[in-house]
């Protein structure tokens, strides 16, 4: 299914915050 | 206009202010409308912008200062990040093999706006979770393409770090950040910090340190951390 959007602004967003980084 | 409509347009081929104007509302139109109509502009969409982006970053390197050819490379990628704002965009731009090289061949410290956008999708596509390692695959291209230029690979990003264009700064730091946390070995990542270093990055760190910026603080604090945690475990 390709209805999800934003996904380009979720993964900016979480790079900017710096939780794309986070360890798990 | 329909989806089909900019299709049309584009395939006649429209040059300078023709061009960046349809591009503008193209952007628009991908920004605002529903998912469906991003489908329907579609691969075939996504192949003409790719075409266009191609032959301005050709022609680019023969008329370095031609300003709308500049405007429009921008512009096409601002359309780029918003047709892959959905799973169909972002799979389609995945697989075609021309996305990823050309938003590398972007990474041009002499435009520092657009160098930002492209830089920042990149970052974005490093950490998203596929089968294939993307961000092997985005660290290739701009292996590949400095070997090229006959450049040290991580230049256009000190070179990008160099500039006063805080939003730049920041994206680089995004972006390098992005490569070397997503290294599932510890050798790789630490390879990749001592490049960087040895390229410049240590003095520009002790620089940029002292910009009050939250966002490039959050850059730089990830950087020291993890290379803190992988000098522990090393």
């Amino acid at each position: 299914d390709g209805d999800e959007t934003g996904i380009m602004d979720g993964l900016l967003e979480a790079l900017q915050s710096g939780a794309a980084f986070k360890r798990k | 206009k329909s989806a089909v409509m900019y299709i049309q347009e584009l395939k006649t081929e429209p040059r300078d202010t023709q061009l960046l104007s349809c591009l503008e509302s193209l952007r628009i139109s991908l920004n605002n409308n529903p998912v469906s109509w991003v489908q329907t502009f579609g691969e075939e969409g996504l192949i003409l912008l790719l075409n266009f982006l191609k032959k301005l970053q050709d022609e680019k390197e023969e008329y370095p200062n031609s300003g709308v050819g500049v405007k429009c490379q921008h512009e096409i990628i601002r359309c780029l990040k918003a047709f892959m704002n959905n799973k169909y965009g972002l799979k389609a731009m995945l697989m075609s093999a021309d996305g990823i090289p050309l938003l590398v061949r972007a990474i041009n410290p002499r435009v520092p706006h657009m160098m930002v956008d492209a830089v920042k999708l990149l970052s974005a596509i490093c950490i998203l979770d596929h089968p294939e390692n993307l961000h092997e695959r985005v660290l290739e291209f701009i292996t590949a393409l400095a070997e090229e230029r006959e450049i040290e690979r991580f230049q256009p990003l000190l070179s990008g770090m160099h500039k006063p264009n805080i939003a730049l700064k920041v994206g680089c730091m995004q972006l390098i950040n992005a490569l070397i946390s997503r290294g599932e070995e510890l050798d790789f990542r630490i390879h990749i910090r001592s490049e960087l270093m040895r390229l410049g990055l240590r003095e520009l760190l002790a620089e940029v340190k002292n910009i009050e910026n939250e966002e490039l603080r959050v850059q730089l604090q990830v950087f020291e951390e993890q290379a803190e945690e992988d000098s522990d475990d090393l």
